[in-house]
C-alpha cells in the first residue's frame, strides 16, 4: 500500500480537495483507497457528506485508543473509504502533551490492523503539531499542495526541515513525492516566479542526502475552477458531480502521473 | 480605540491579506493603526518585507513576558505600526497550557501599554487555539473574512460558539462586527446559496442576546483580483503597490463601511 500525507501548513491551498478528488480519481482508475481525515474541521469528512456527530468513531477515538480500526472505516463505494473525524480531534495535540512518543500512535494502530488497501491518503490541518506529525509518521510519502502565491511559499522551507526532522528521528522511509500547483491561474507573472523559486530549490538538492532529493512539481496543475469547490456542498467528489469538468481532468492526470511507481533515477 | 481580531479558523480565506489591506485602507482615510501578527505563519509580518529573524521581539515574546511593549513596535509609517512575529510562536500553545488565565496574557500586556491608536487589528491563525483566544480577549470587535464555499462555511458556527464562551467567560465587552467576503467570484450560485445561509442565520439571530446580534455580512466584497496576491512579494500594501486595482478599492470600501462607529440600533 502507498501512502501519502497532504500536507501544507499554509491555510486553504487544496489540501482537503486534493485528498478527496486524488483519490477518487486513483479509483477512478481501478485502485482501493482509504482516505484519512485527521484535521479536526472534519472537512474531508464534510466533502462525502458524512455527519461527524453521528456516532461513528474516526481519528479522534485512534488517537485515544478508544476504538478499533475496524470500526472506524466508513465504506464510501467500492474503491473508497474513509476514517472521519470530528472536532473533539483538536484537543489531542493537548491531551497529548505529554504522551510518550505520541507522534507514533496512528503509525501503530493502523499497521497494526493490516489494511487492505492499494492507496492511503491522509489529509492534514493547517499545522505542523501533533496531527500532522502522526500523519508523517505514518506515510511513506509526501504530496504539497501550493497555491503559487507569495503566502503560499513561506512556509515551504519549514516543511521541508519537518519532514527532514521526522525521516531522521522518527521515519527514515519519509521522502517527498511533490509540489502539486492548486487552484492555478495560467499565466500570471505571479505563478511563473513561484514556480521557478520552487524548482531551483528542487534542483539544487538533487545530489543530497535528503529527503525531497526525488521531488518534482507535478507537471499537472490543478486549474481553479468552481465545480471543486461545489462538489463538497453535494457530499461529493469531483468525479460524481461533474465528470467532465477541468477539476475531474486535472485530478485524472494527477493519478495518472502517480500511477507508474516513482522510481528513483 | 477600536480593537479588532480578524479571525476564521478556515485556512486561507483572506485574513492576514484582510488585516493588511483593511489597516492600510483605515491609514489612507487618515487614522492610525497598530497590525499584530498572532499567527506563527508571521504573514503579515512577511507581507510588510520585514526579516522575522532580525532580532526584534515581538507577539512571541509579548507572550512569554521576556520584552517591553514598547520594544515589539516596528513603525511602519507614519500611520500604520506593525508589531510582528515569528514561528517560535507556534510554541506558545504548549507552553502556555499550564499558565494561569493563558488567554489574557496579551490583553494585559497591550492594556498596561496604553497604546496611542485609532485602531487595532490582531492578524490570527487558521485555528481557534491560545493565540486566537488571546486575540479574543483583547478586542472589542471581531471581524470575519469568508470564502463563500462551502468548505468555507462549515466552521462559522463553531467560530461563533467560541466568540459566545469568550465573551461570556472573558470578554463580555466582545462584539461579532461582521463577516466580509473575501477571494470573492461575483455570480456563482455558490456564493449565493452560502450569503443566504449566512444571512438568514444573522437575521434570525437580530433579537437573541448573543454577541452577533449586531453583525453583518458587509456590503462591500473583496473580489478575487490577483494584484492582492503579488503585493506581499513587495513588501507592500495594496495602496502602495496597485492603488488603482480593485483590490484596492474594495478594501477602501471595506474600511468606510466600518468607520462611521456602529451604534446598535
Ligand atoms: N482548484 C480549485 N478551484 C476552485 N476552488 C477550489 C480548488 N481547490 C480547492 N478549492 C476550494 O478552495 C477552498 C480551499 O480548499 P481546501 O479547503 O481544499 O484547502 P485546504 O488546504 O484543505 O484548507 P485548510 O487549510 O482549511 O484545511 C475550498 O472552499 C475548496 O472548495
Ligand atoms: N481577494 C483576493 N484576491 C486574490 N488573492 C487573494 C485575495 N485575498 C487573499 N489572496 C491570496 O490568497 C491567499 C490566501 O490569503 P491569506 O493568506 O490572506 O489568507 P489567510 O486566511 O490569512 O490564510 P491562513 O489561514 O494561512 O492564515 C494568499 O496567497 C493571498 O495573497
Ligand atoms: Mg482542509
Ligand atoms: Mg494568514
Amino acid at each position: 500500500m502507498r501512502s501519502i500525507a497532504v500536507l501544507n501548513q499554509k491555510g486553504g491551498v487544496g489540501k482537503t480537495t486534493t485528498t478527496v478528488n486524488l483519490g477518487a480519481a486513483l479509483a477512478e482508475r481501478g485502485a482501493k483507497c482509504i482516505l484519512v481525515d485527521l484535521d479536526p474541521q472534519a472537512h474531508l469528512t464534510a466533502h462525502f457528506g458524512i455527519d461527524p456527530k453521528d456516532g461513528t468513531p474516526g481519528t479522534y477515538e485512534l488517537l485515544a485508543g478508544t476504538a478499533e480500526l475496524k470500526d472506524c472505516i466508513r465504506t464510501i463505494d467500492k474503491r473508497i473509504s474513509v476514517i472521519g473525524t470530528r472536532i473533539d480531534l483538536a484537543a489531542a495535540e493537548v491531551e497529548l502533551a505529554n504522551t510518550i512518543a505520541r507522534e507514533l500512535i496512528l503509525r501503530d494502530t493502523l499497521s497494526a490492523g493490516n489494511l487492505k488497501y492499494d492507496w492511503m491518503l491522509m489529509d492534514c490541518p493547517p499545522s505542523l503539531g501533533v496531527l500532522t506529525l502522526n500523519a508523517l509518521c505514518t506515510a511513506r510519502e509526501v504530496l504539497i499542495p501550493l497555491q503559487a502565491h507569495f503566502l503560499g511559499l513561506q512556509g515551504v522551507g519549514r516543511l521541508f526541515e519537518t519532514v527532514q526532522l521526522v525521516a531522521k528521528r522518527l521515519n527514515p522511509e519519509l521522502t517527498v513525492l511533490g509540489l502539486v500547483l492548486s487552484m492555478h491561474e495560467k499565466g500570471t507573472r505571479l505563478a511563473a516566479e513561484v514556480v521557478d523559486d520552487v524548482d531551483r530549490f528542487l534542483t539544487e538538492s538533487r545530489n543530497q542526502d535528503v529527503p525531497w532529493r526525488h521531488a518534482r512539481i507535478f507537471s499537472t496543475r490543478i486549474r481553479r475552477n468552481v465545480k471543486l469547490a461545489e462538489s463538497p456542498s453535494y457530499g461529493k467528489t469531483i468525479f460524481q458531480y461533474a465528470p467532465k469538468s477541468h477539476g475531474a481532468e486535472d485530478y485524472l492526470a494527477l493519478a495518472a502521473e502517480l500511477l507508474p511507481p516513482v522510481k528513483p533515477e
